[in-house]
């Protein structure tokens, strides 16, 4: 179950309160998956007292977008150690989605990836299996033109990308190169439909022996 | 080729101090829910009624905090907030009507104990739970440890993580993020907390 809350002391007008939160989960919370089952509990609360005083923020003031800004950049904190401390989780991941017909195929193509238990069991062996990357992709429901779709692995340090497949085609992957940025506790996945401009990131993890071991043993 | 899971040092991203929002306190005991005298109550208490929003899971089996603070929040149109209270050993999830009653009563008994209001007015409290799914609050020990909690309450690095704690279920961490942000030359300060490590695919709304 996913619980969270944030307070500020910012005078923030009820509407901004709503509209904040709203905007701030859905680049954050909304966007992270462990193990794709959603609780019967989750709830993110958002509360403003304006204990600093100063004019009440609304959703028209100018100081609106910089507390969204502000909102959007904790909860995207928060959610992401949420994905660090997954259970049994060992790798961080991060799927960038581009190149989508629309937003909801950028979403629902990372939201694939990121609930396939077979790509996640490769992240967890450790294994460029990125035909299951590929699979995901094409089961996602999203618009896919398979001979435009290009992946790539992306290293944590930045270094250059390791192509897998670039426009439908398949690559010559390094794979020591493939194991070598597969073995760092965080990577990241990038997924160009070239099918629009539409783009998303979600964040995601492993699956190890020990999220079986946890949840054989814990009645929730 | 046999696989171990090597779990990475998590003990990095728990925060070591923070900047905290004034006029909120916080707290997290043990209420005894949980087995061993672990954390596993929290209170957040607003020195001043707060403009308040939830967003909740979409799942439709919702658990009754999750129905209550809705209601609340319906009521109220997200004015006059100022308690939220979470408690981590009993997720009061499929309890049905005595559920609800249930969350509804922390919602009155944080309102009188806080704020001394009693009966008939609008509710000003926030519940939320986790943990177990399919068995009652032990609404006893969730009374006394919100008590417990009122007494403990502060706005320290050391509340604020305690408070984080006390909300984890098979959590490794504490999840506290907090900063400070300025608008037209008026600093505001921000902090969040957040539990969750599995049974984890939100869909808020």
């Amino acid at each position: 179950t996913l619980l969270g809350f944030f307070a500020t002391d910012a005078p923030v007008a009820v509407e901004a309160v709503q509209q904040i939160l709203r905007e701030a989960v859905d680049k954050s919370f909304n966007a992270i998956s462990i193990d794709g089952d959603t609780s019967t509990n989750d709830t993110i609360a958002f509360l403003a007292n304006g204990a600093s005083g100063g004019p009440e923020i609304d959703v028209s003031s100018p100081a609106y977008e910089e507390l969204k800004q502000s909102v959007t950049g904790i909860a995207q904190k928060l959610s992401q150690l949420v994905v660090r401390d997954g259970e049994g989780a060992t790798k961080f991941v991060t799927i960038r989605v581009r190149g989508a017909a629309t937003e909801a195929d950028a979403k629902l193509v990372a939201a694939t990836i990121s609930n396939s238990a077979l790509v996640k069991t490769a992240f967890f062996g450790e294994d460029a299996n990125w035909g299951r990357i590929l699979c995901a992709i094409g089961y996602s429901g999203a618009i896919v033109n398979p001979k435009a779709t290009s992946v790539s692995f992306v290293p944590a340090d930045q270094t250059e990308s390791l192509r897998l497949l670039v426009l439908g085609e398949p690559q010559n992957v390094d794979e020591e190169r493939a194991s070598e940025i597969l073995s760092h506790d965080e990577f990241g996945l990038d997924v160009d439909l070239g099918s629009g401009n539409h783009e998303t990131v979600s964040w995601t993890c492993d699956f190890s022996y020990e999220y079986v071991r946890i949840n054989a043993d814990y009645r929730s | 080729r046999r696989f171990v899971a090597t779990m990475p040092d998590k003990t990095k991203y728990i925060a070591k101090s923070g900047t905290y929002p004034k006029g909120f306190l916080i707290n997290g005991v043990s209420s005894g829910v949980k087995a061993k005298g672990a954390l596993d109550l929290t209170m957040l208490v607003s020195e001043k009624p707060c403009n308040a929003a939830a967003v909740f899971t979409k799942n439709a089996f919702q658990a009754a905090p999750v129905r209550v603070s809705r209601e609340t929040l319906q009521q109220t149109k997200g004015q006059g907030i100022q308690c939220l209270v979470v408690n981590s050993g009993c997720a009061n999830a499929v309890t049905g009507s005595g559920g609800v009653q249930d969350a509804r009563l922390i919602t009155a008994l944080a309102d009188k104990a806080v704020l001394g209001r009693g009966d008939g007015g609008l509710p000003s409290t926030l519940v939320m739970s986790t943990g177990v799914i399919g068995q009652r609050l032990k609404m006893d020990k969730i009374s006394s440890g919100v008590m417990k909690a009122i007494e403990g309450l502060g706005s320290s690095h050391e509340h604020w993580m305690r408070g984080a704690k006390a909300i984890c279920t098979t959590d490794t961490f504490p999840k506290v993020v907090s900063q400070e942000f300025s608008v037209n030359g008026q600093t505001y300060r921000i902090a969040g907390l957040a539990k969750g490590a599995g049974m984890i695919n939100p869909n808020l709304a």
